[in-house]
Formats: structure tokens, sequence, C-alpha cells
């Protein structure tokens, strides 16, 4: 079982839409997946038609010890895909985390009891490099930064990269950066090529290939609680994560 | 001197555009204004052409009581419009302020003395709903929410807005919502135009009639350090932050 975690502090860079998107496409070609949503906002339940219900267990019961991981999984529509939806009170859990000894561990522990379970755990991360976050980056073997193709997006990236290297050498020595992906890319505009090429530039062959174009039918496609592979298949955004789910598979064989 | 702090939960909406723009607008018409980078990643501070040099007191130092607000502030390249830096060190502001008493009115309490000076404060929030932004709201005469013209944004918004109401009934009784502003609308595309319609359905004249149109113009404009009404003028971005800081204008004489 791998566990990779979807993160960056920097807000609407495409995250979500890249975890269930992976997700998906690994559920296509068989791969046992699971997906933990550990946004507050619960963007990732949304996307994928899951109603967050009252009472129903969730990654926030996960952080506080109220639940087993494997009691707050749900099914999806999608064949060997499941969830750990998330709850709005998440938004609490830091607040919570804070005094409990070994804080940053509390999701790699209450993992271990599924590590039978999936081929893939990816995890969708908030905008932020809280204490969420960090139990992600501390839990994952490696993780995948989504990266807007615009000038602040790339400000943040050498931050980034920095705390992954903090949280690899205090924490998580097994950590690796498995790969960094330029997200809603606009062919028509200088700004995306510029970006592409400082990215290349700096960062070599952690690049993914695939760069996964802007394209409105994404933005649509939570609207009816699909990804977009099963939104619109035929789409340039499905097409080009299809495409992104190939070369996951090839650097997950490298890794 | 009022206070403005400009939220919202979701990522990449526009949070920091709108307020350096509104900041920019207002300066341009000898308003004295400040803005203050709440986010860690200080992208309010990079879109001034700010450098955040070591040793330079910021908005964390605010925080944790290490610096008067006055000593934090620095001058920008506009008329009568300052700034209070951002820093890294911010993302570790929430575990350090958990366990203060009135943790809450921190910020509160470090601006009273700079209540003579500015006619406007403008509070750039990062994207959650944590202590940080807590003090901003907490601080605030009233808040702009940007809202990105699509689903995700818009499913967080009720959200949002009982976030607000929760802290105006605990800790601000004053604080209003000064309106929800439109941004990133793209007239090609139906969802746009959807968005906008659910959006002024449910929130009445609380939405801005002003619309920020998608502008790559926009984008490019943080990697030269200024905010788009001095990096391109007669663009249709800033245009319409030119139009809606006449709006803005209109709204605080009625609050
Ligand atoms: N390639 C794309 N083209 C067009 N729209 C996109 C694309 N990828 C994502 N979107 C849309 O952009 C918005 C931001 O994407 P998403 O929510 O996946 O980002 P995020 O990084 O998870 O955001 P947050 O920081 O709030 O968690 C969403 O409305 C999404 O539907
Ligand atoms: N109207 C617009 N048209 C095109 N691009 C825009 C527009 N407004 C903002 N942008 C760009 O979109 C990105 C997100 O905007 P911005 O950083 O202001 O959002 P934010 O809500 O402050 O993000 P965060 O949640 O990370 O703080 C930036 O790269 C910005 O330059
Ligand atoms: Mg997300
Ligand atoms: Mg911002």
């Amino acid at each position: 079982m791998k566990i990779i975690s979807i993160a960056n502090r920097k807000g609407g860079v495409g995250k979500t839409t890249t975890t269930i998107n992976i997700a998906t496409a690994l559920s296509a070609i068989n791969k046992k997946v699971l997906v933990i949503d550990f946004d507050p906002q619960g963007n990732a339940t949304t996307s994928l038609g899951i109603e967050k219900k009252k009472g129903q267990f969730s990654s926030y019961n996960i952080l506080t010890g109220s639940c087993k991981a494997a009691e707050a999984i749900v099914p999806t529509n999608l064949p060997h895909f499941d969830l750990i939806p998330s709850s709005p009170d998440l938004a609490a859990a830091e607040i919570e985390l804070v005094d409990l000894p070994e804080r940053e561990f509390v999701l790699k522990k209450a993992l271990k009891d599924l590590l039978t379970e999936y081929d893939y755990v990816l995890i969708d991360c908030p905008p932020s490099l809280n204490l969420i976050t960090i139990n992600a980056l501390v839990s994952a073997n490696s993780v995948i930064v989504p990266l807007q193709c615009e000038f602040l997006a790339l400000e943040g990236l050498a931050d980034l990269i920095k705390n992954i290297n903090a949280i690899k050498r205090n924490f998580n020595p097994s950590l690796a950066l498995q790969g960094i992906i330029l997200t809603m890319f606009s062919r028509q505009n200088n700004l995306s090529k510029m970006i592409e090429a400082d990215v290349r530039k700096y960062f070599g062959d952690k690049v993914y290939q695939t760069v996964i174009p802007r394209c409105v039918r994404i933005a649509e496609a939570p609207s009816f609680g699909k990804p977009i592979l099963v939104y619109d298949f035929k789409s340039t955004g499905a097409q080009a994560y299809l495409q992104l789910a190939k070369e996951f598979l090839q650097r997950e064989k490298e890794v």
C-alpha cells in the first residue's frame, strides 16, 4: 500500500481536482483506491458526489481518536474506490492536536490498521501547512505538488519544498517528492509558458511531462458530483488527467 | 479609521488581488491606507514589490507581542499607502496563540495604538478559518468576501457566512458583511453566469454590482511587484477594480 499526499499551501491550484482524478483513473485499471478528504471545506467529498451526513464518522474523528480509520470509510459510485469524508469540525482539529504527545504522528498510527486493504491511499490536503497537512505528510510515502502556472503559485514552491524536506528530516525519512504537476495551463498566454520553463529549469524531471490545461468542463464537474474523467471523458481536461495517471504509474514504479 | 478584512477559506479566489487593488484605488484618491498581510505565503507583500527582509518586524511579531503595530509598518511605492508585511513564521502563530487568554483579541488590542493614523486598514487573510483569520475578523468593522465564479467556491460560501455570524455573536458584535465580490468571471462560459445568478438570488444586494473578469494581465502583475491598477491601467481587470473601488466607497458611506 502506497500513501500519497497531494499538498500545496497556495490555494486553488488544483489539489482536490488532481486527487480525485488520479484516484478515478487508478480505480479504472482495477487498483483499490482510498481517498482521504483532509480539508475542512470537504471539496473532495462533494466532488465525488458524497453527502456529508450528520453523525457519520469523518477524517476529523480519526484525528481525535473517536473512531478507527476503517469505521469512517464510505464507498463512492466507482468500483474499488472508497472515501474517508471530511467534516467542518476538521477546522478545530489543529487546536485539539496541539497539546497531544506525538501530534504529528496521529494519522500515521491510525492508518496502520488499514495496511492490507488498498493499493493506493491519496490524501487531499487543505491550503495550509498546519498540523493537519503535517500529519498527511508524516503518514505519506510520497507527496505530489499541483502547481498553478502563475507567478504567486511559483513563488511559494521553494518554501513548500523546504517544509517538505524539514518534515522528511524530522519526522518521516522515507518521504519523497514524487512529482510537481503543472495545472490550469493556458496555451493562449505567455505567463503559463514562462512559468513552465522556470519550473522545468529548477526542478528538472521532478516535473511531470503531462501538463493539465485550463478547461471549464473541469470546473463544471463538481456540481454534478463527478470527477472530470466521468463527467466528460472526451474533454481536454479528462484526457490530460488520463495521460497524467499513466505517468503517475510510471513514476510509482521508479520510486 | 475603518478596519476591513478580506476573507474566504476557499483558496485562490482573489483575496490578495482584491485587497491590494482596493487599497491602491483608495490611495489614488488621497485616502491613507494600511494593508496588513496576514497570510504566511506573503502574497500581498510580494504583489506590492516589498522584499521580506530578515530581522524586519512583520504581522507575526504583532501577534506574538514582540513589537508594536507601528514598528512593523513599511512604506510602499504608492503615496499614503503603507504595509505591515507577512513572514513565514506566521505559519507557527496558530500554535503560539492557542493557549493565550483572549487569543481572539490579540490583533484588535495591537491595532488600538494605530487609531488615528489611517482612513482604511485592509487585512488580507489566508485561505483558512484559523486563529489568524479569526483575529482579523474580530478586529474588523466589516468583512469583504471575494468569490470565484465556480461551484466549489460557491459551496463554501454558506459555511463561511455562518462562521462570520458566529464571530459576530461571540466576539465582535459590530462586524458587518460589507459585500461579496464576484471574481474571475469568464464571459465565454455558462458556469460563471449560473454562479452569478445563484449568488445574487441568495445574497441580493450584498453582492457587488461590479464583477471582476478573468484577465491574464492580473496574474502577470505580481511578478512585477505592482497592483494591476499600476501595472496595466487600461486592462479590463484594472478598469473593473477601479469601478469596484467606487462601489466600495459607496457601500462604506451606507454602512
Ligand atoms: N485544469 C483546470 N481547468 C479549469 N478549472 C479547474 C482546473 N482544475 C481545477 N479547476 C477548478 O479551479 C478551482 C480550484 O481547483 P481545486 O478546488 O481543485 O483546487 P485546490 O487546490 O484543491 O483548492 P483549495 O486550495 O481551496 O483546496 C475549482 O473550482 C476547480 O473546479
Ligand atoms: N480576475 C483575475 N483574472 C485572472 N487571474 C487572477 C484574477 N484575480 C486573481 N488572479 C490570479 O489568480 C491567482 C489567485 O489569486 P489570489 O492570489 O489573489 O487569490 P487568493 O484568494 O488570495 O489566494 P490564496 O487563497 O492562496 O491566498 C493569482 O495568481 C492571481 O494573480
Ligand atoms: Mg482543495
Ligand atoms: Mg492570498
